[in-house]
């Protein structure tokens, strides 16, 4: 593993636990996209199948288990918690991502790497994961303000893609026959969705200002 | 075959 990789897990763990704490600290879920955090568990879901059929390392399967088990509980917080589920943003949230969903297993039943249940299930998981966001860049478009954690939660996630394209190029550099079509296609797709984001939230950064994305 | 070897990233 090098740096650029660990680099890009970590920053994706981190992600998690700051939605996880503003949840858990604020009771609230305001500004977050259940929709996209249903993507998110699906993704996992669909990719980690092979937690039941190979095993890699003792790090690859923990942070498996805990990638699914984060999406998830957040989830479960959404839709059950009786304090956190009446703070979604129910009539902001309203992208329709079984579109999302249909477009991917369609795309992944075309371009796999191998025709077997777990390889079309890991390409559909990929194409997935790249667009699972945009409910969550919808929804915070139309909410205007940001509050600092969703804020940085996104920041973070847009940062653990970005660490894997490095990862990518440095293993491409370093190791013979290295490739990743459908991994880095969509990685690129995925990181570029963030491009947006990212400069109002640099801007904010600077001005040391509230982030706001423009309607 | 590197089919395989993809699937050590997360």
């Amino acid at each position: 593993m090098n740096v650029f990789r660990l680099a890009g897990d970590m920053t994706h763990l981190l992600s998690i636990l700051l939605l996880l704490l503003k949840i858990y600290a604020t009771k609230s879920c305001s500004g977050v996209s259940r929709k996209t955090q249903e993507l998110y568990a699906i993704v996992f879901i669909f990719r980690y199948l092979d937690l039941f059929t190979d095993f890699i390392s003792v790090y690859n399967t923990f942070m498996k288990v805990v990638f699914i088990a984060s999406s998830l509980a957040i989830v479960w917080c959404m839709r059950f918690h009786p304090v956190v589920r009446r703070s979604y943003d129910r009539e902001l949230d309203t992208f329709r991502y079984f579109f999302l969903v249909g477009a991917s297993f369609a795309l992944a039943l075309i371009w796999h790497e191998k025709f077997s249940v777990q390889e079309v299930f890991w390409a559909f998981s990929i194409y997935l994961e790249a667009v699972a966001i945009l409910p969550q860049l919808v929804l915070l478009q139309r909410s205007g303000n940001v509050d600092n954690l969703t804020g940085q939660y996104v920041f973070f996630l847009g940062a653990y893609r970005a660490f894997y394209i490095l990862n990518w190029i440095y293993r491409y550099l370093t190791e013979p026959r290295f490739t990743r079509w459908i991994a880095g296609t969509s990685g690129v797709v995925q990181t570029a969705l963030y491009a947006d984001f990212f400069y109002y939230y640099f801007i904010s950064w600077k001005n040391n200002s509230k982030l706001k994305l423009p309607a | 075959d590197d089919v395989d070897d993809t699937k050590d990233e997360l």
